[in-house]
């Protein structure tokens, strides 16, 4: 079962988080550079249209439910409309 | 369900496939069967043909790729993405490609069921994109069903007849469950180390105290529990939890089912003339589990392993006030809590004693 976020893999989540939301969650799809990693305010609002579409606490936040189902084997295509 | 921008679709009913490729994961006949049953899960639920052809391009070109193959959606490795598909529309439009790094089969313990997986991405051939409805086929993440019990969802079968219309036999699928929906009742309800999980049908709620509650297949975490699972508890004796269906029961240590299960209800004591347990819960105080049975209950001593003497007894006699056909049963800060249909009635097991008021069992979801 999901364990509490473990702060020690703060960069490997934002990585993730990151990683996962410019394949699934970016219109432009994947010709475009992954987000900008300075972008806190596209990154917050990718991951809220993320956690509502997951049917997860809609946060902006990286908590541990949100990790854990960035984490699940899915199909590569994405969620949003590209 | 949602559609593509545009909404694009096939302008015919008959639409060819063609295997390109197959995987060395799995004999050929069975990566046929496999993606023959997919496309049978859709021409079932919407007036669709599939044909499939060798020698010639087809509409939908399935096969197995790995990493980069130039389609500008690199495949990832094991793990991850397991595969994608385009759109319906010509050359790429409606192909499938598997990610050749994952480990297929046609099974579902050691690797990726093909058969879900094909089903899924046939939906993209189609012009499905992805559900928000957890318990739909096209919503993203993966999670094993027996190919041989599968069901479409009632969210997939609206889709697919958004855009194809209805077959000449009306079909309907299972709806999944909504935790706030006023009717909602649980088969079954247990902690577990901290959490707390709501049976229901496939599903579970997973209540986590810190991050809300979750909706899950039962074969998400245990691919091999039978759906409608009718009582559960947690024992704190041994840290596993017990799940009951029928006349057997499994007792599961996280992930695992522990070996030997599932085993008869009848070796923990019960007459034969119980068929079925309605609800169980455990007293962690005093290692005492209390299983009920239409209207009377027993009470099994976890630390003997056994079953007490002197039992069954009426429910009315010590639960007076909860009435019989229990659902679900937990036992909470000193309270237990009996789920009866819609509805939870608290328990004051000191006082023996129903606590007011009655609350709505999905008060228990957050709701």
């Amino acid at each position: 079962f999901a364990a509490l976020l473990d702060r020690g893999n703060e960069d490997e989540n934002t990585r993730l988080v990151k990683s996962y939301l410019s394949k699934f969650y970016s219109p432009e799809g994947e010709a475009v550079a992954t987000i900008n990693m300075d972008d806190d305010v596209a990154v917050t609002e990718k991951l809220k249209k993320m956690q509502k579409f997951h049917g997860l606490r809609v946060t902006g936040k990286i908590d541990a439910e949100t990790i854990a189902m960035m984490k699940r084997d899915r199909c590569g295509v994405p969620d949003v409309e590209q | 369900f949602t559609l593509n921008p545009g909404e694009p679709k096939w302008d015919r009913k008959n639409i060819t496939y063609r295997i390109v490729g197959y995987t060395p994961d799995m004999h050929e006949f069975y990566v046929e069967k496999a993606i023959e049953a997919a496309f049978k899960v859709w021409s079932k639920a919407a007036p669709l043909e599939f044909e499939r052809v060798k020698d010639k391009v087809a509409d939908i070109e399935l096969s197995f790729q790995r990493g980069d193959h130039y389609d500008n959606s690199p495949f990832d490795g094991p793990g991850g993405t397991l595969a994608h598909a385009f759109q319906p529309g010509s050359a790429i439009g409606g192909d499938v490609h598997f990610d050749e790094d994952e480990t297929w089969t046609a099974g579902g313990l050691q690797g990726h069921n093909l058969f879900i997986v094909a089903a899924h991405e046939i939906g993209h051939a189609l012009g499905l994109s992805h559900s928000t409805d957890q318990g739909a086929l096209m919503y993203p993440t993966y999670t094993y069903s027996d190919p041989r019990t599968f069901q479409l969802n009632q969210d997939d079968i609206d889709g697919i007849q958004s855009l194809y219309g209805k077959p000449d036999i009306p079909v309907r699928g299972p709806k999944t469950p909504e935790a706030c929906a006023p009717s909602t009742t649980f088969d079954a309800v247990t902690t577990l180390r901290g959490e707390m999980l709501f049976f229901k049908g496939r599903y579970l709620w997973r209540k986590h105290f810190q991050s809300g509650v979750q909706l899950e297949f039962i074969a998400t975490f245990w691919p091999d529990l039978p759906s409608g699972i009718q009582a559960a508890y947690e024992n704190y004796e041994t840290d596993n939890f017990v799940v009951f269906k029928g006349n057997k029961y499994w007792a599961l240590n996280g992930y695992a089912i522990e070996s030997g299960y599932p085993k008869s209800i009848y070796q923990l004591g019960f007459p034969k003339t119980v068929k079925r347990i309605d609800a169980v819960f455990s007293d962690s105080e005093s290692g005492k589990t209390y299983f009920f049975v239409n209207d009377k209950y027993w009470r099994y001593d976890e630390i003997r392993q056994s079953m007490e003497t002197g039992y069954p007894r009426p429910i009315a006699q010590d639960f007076k006030g909860i009435g019989k056909k229990i659902d679900a049963a937990i036992q909470q800060n000193g309270y237990i809590y009996f789920f009866r249909g819609k509805r939870v009635t608290q328990f004051d097991p000191r006082r023996k004693s129903v606590v007011p008021p009655i609350r709505k069992s999905n008060s228990w979801l957050n709701c």
